[in-house]
């Protein structure tokens, strides 16, 4: 394995175990700024890792961000990772990064569902789900993105244990999720949530189970114009962008309704791109500059959430 | 490793809610058979769904005969996964 972050190649898809060695050697060589948590455990008991991103004080108003809650949605564990060195590489020469990391933490999970992930280089490449198992149900795997309690059970998931969708048998009934929602809660003051997903080309904000507009949605109408336009400047990727509900289609039990509802006012999922040709066999060739134009969109939200702290 | 050899991603362009209903129809007419990449959602996005190669023939009937536009987004999704795995080993060496 990889003995170094400087070797490691950051426009490649990586393993689980490249992505973990990785995550180590970081730490290791930024434990100034960079620590390594763990909040939990799968379904097949992988540890489930977060990166925090920290000059000091505590409980400092954050950031969450996540990737790769589907599991083979690859570019976002590739931006995740991409993005995380970017924050090391800015952090005192970018002055909006410096001054958002000199006032806020921002917590970085790369791999939300290692079971399904790891599922992905061994078995089944376009598996989605994770890996969770029950007696008396025949198929295998929840939805992570519908098993969240916030309309859970709604228009938009599935009761279909075989169905991609299917929304598990209760709400929080995944470990990758219960380990989300218990870290986000007893940290008690994060502010923004960014959840990154591919692919088609979205920015989005909630609510993806209720039609009706979320009291600050032109706030975050506004927002995600700002956004998909820095990130547009980048390489030329138009991104839609508005409410789940409206932009895509009905969508209950997801993570960014479950952040508003407990009080995340800036709660945006991302669908990054495909350019149209390769859906989820996005070529390697690809993560850079899909990781340097989300960037721009992160930042400017980032940098919003700053500037308007709760 | 299971093999998609075969396998395609139709990209299909629904016209109105009618269409797409239709589509939302084939889930249930190919259970696990029809994997929706992108689901029908709106008459103005897209949807993508893989096809296995077993199923093509009749997914690809069923489309014509309901007048539902489609096209190929990926002819053949095991070449593009046996490039995604010799890019890796590549950089991996």
């Amino acid at each position: 394995l990889e003995r170094s972050t400087s070797s490691f190649s950051y426009s490649s898809y990586h393993t689980l175990e490249e992505i973990y060695s990785w995550m180590d050697n970081f730490v290791t060589e930024h434990s100034d700024i960079v620590s390594k948590i763990q909040i939990g455990h799968s379904f097949e008991n992988r540890s489930i890792l977060v990166l925090k991103f920290s000059t000091g004080g505590s409980q400092r108003p954050a950031i969450w961000m996540d990737t790769g809650i589907h599991s083979r949605e690859w570019v976002t564990h590739a931006t995740g990772i991409w993005t995380a060195k970017k924050i090391v590489s800015e952090y005192g020469e970018d002055r909006i990064l410096t001054n958002i990391l000199m006032s806020m933490d921002i917590f970085m999970e790369i791999v939300s569902n290692p079971d399904g992930f790891a599922f992905t280089h061994s078995m089944n490449r376009l598996w989605r789900k994770n890996k969770s198992n029950r007696r008396g149900i025949f198929c295998i795997g929840v939805d992570l993105n519908r098993n969240w309690r916030s309309g859970f059970g709604g228009n938009g998931s599935n009761d279909n244990p075989c169905s991609e969708t299917y929304r598990g048998p209760y709400p929080h009934s995944e470990p990758e999720v219960a380990a989300i929602v218990d870290f986000i809660t007893a940290h008690g003051n994060i502010k923004t949530l960014i959840s990154i997903h591919s692919y088609s080309q979205m920015l989005m904000y909630p609510y993806g189970h209720l039609l009706e507009p979320v009291s600050n949605q032109e706030e975050l109408y506004n927002l995600a114009k700002d956004a998909a336009q820095a990130l547009y400047e980048v390489h030329g990727i138009k991104y839609i962008y508005g409410s789940v509900s409206s932009t895509l289609y009905m969508a209950s039990g997801i993570t960014v309704d479950w952040a508003y509802d407990n009080g995340i006012k800036y709660s945006f999922s991302f669908e990054l791109r495909d350019t149209g040709r390769y859906g989820f066999l996005l070529p390697a060739t690809e993560i850079i500059p899909t990781a340097q134009e989300v960037w721009m969109a992160i930042r400017t939200i980032m940098k919003h959430t700053l500037n308007h702290l709760y | 490793q299971m093999n998609f050899t075969g396998d395609q991603v139709l990209r299909v362009l629904a016209k109105d809610e009618k269409q797409l209903s239709l589509l939302r129809d084939l889930e249930g007419l190919k259970p696990q058979k029809v994997d929706f990449w992108r689901g029908p959602a709106r008459p103005s996005l897209p949807v993508d769904m893989r096809v296995p190669s077993s199923e093509l023939k009749d997914v690809k009937a069923y489309l014509e005969s309901h007048g539902l536009a489609y096209s190929i987004m990926i002819k053949d999704i095991q070449v593009l996964l046996d490039q995604e795995r010799e890019a890796m080993a590549k950089s991996r060496r």
